[in-house]
């Protein structure tokens, strides 16, 4: 039961460091040579996502099993939106990290990848357009974790331990959407504006979740076709949806 | 025990 400046101040150190792919770029790049990137670095950052889940309070009270079944629900949404906030200052670019940069030309060597780069550019101008702030980015990273459809929709808790971590979960999603309606509360916005830019900043996550499902399954179909070699962390993370 | 498992409950550093 955090104050919402602490508990905010809390998910925003949480926030994982900046990451470098650190590859020799060979330009131009080949269908193979771009998944390998970007699956590299995704390998690598969802190691980061794991700590920062860790971080943020609460998390680790709810059980192993929910902790598990929250990240390989929205794995991708996150990776997204990380990526979407590091070009947000960058029209018509996707910042995948300081040494690994690319415009929607560049996809054009991935079979089916133009369309995602499409959406994400999309998504990343309306964050622009709307002056994405980085208390709300943060929070919105939150609400991603905690809101696996199916664990809100479709399961019911069947032991005592299960419904209390559930509990545990929608307490602190009460937590999060709290901290965004702070952090918006201090814009200097009238009270009518408030709430518009909290309704559009929720439905944006709606359409990351479409690019999510839309990335699981390029990228299980690239896999499938040995574009790429998907392991470790990442096979894991991608069986869970596939 | 999965990666994901193992990084989850390792103590952090």
């Amino acid at each position: 039961h955090l104050h919402l400046e602490e508990f905010i101040s809390r998910i925003m150190e949480a926030e994982p460091p900046e990451i470098y792919l650190m590859e020799d770029m060979k330009k131009p790049f080949t269908e193979a040579s771009m998944m390998m990137s970007l699956t590299n670095l995704a390998d690598k950052e969802l190691v980061l996502m794991i700590s920062w889940a860790k971080k943020i309070p609460g998390f680790l009270e709810l059980s192993l099993a929910d902790q598990i079944h929250l990240l390989k629900c929205c794995w991708l949404e996150i990776l997204m939106l990380g990526l979407m906030w590091r070009s947000v200052d960058h029209p018509g670019k996707l910042i995948f990290s300081p040494d690994f940069k690319l415009n929607r030309e560049e996809g054009q060597c991935v079979e089916g990848i133009m369309e995602i780069f499409d959406m994400l550019l999309a998504a990343t101008s309306r964050f622009r357009e709307l002056k994405l702030r980085r208390e709300e980015y943060v929070c919105l990273k939150a609400m991603i974790l905690l809101n696996s459809s199916e664990y809100l929709c479709t399961s019911s808790p069947q032991t005592a331990e299960e419904l209390e971590s559930r509990n545990k979960m929608l307490r602190l999603l009460d937590s999060v959407i709290d901290a965004l309606v702070w952090a918006i509360s201090k814009l200097g916005l009238t009270t009518q504006q408030q709430t518009l830019r909290l309704g559009h900043l929720t439905m944006l996550l709606s359409h990351i979740r479409h690019m999510s499902n839309k990335g699981m399954d390029h990228l299980s179909t690239m896999k499938r076709k040995n574009v790429v070699l998907v392991y470790d962390l990442l096979l894991e993370m991608l069986d869970a949806n596939t | 025990h999965t990666k994901l498992l193992q990084l989850l409950t390792t103590k952090p550093e």
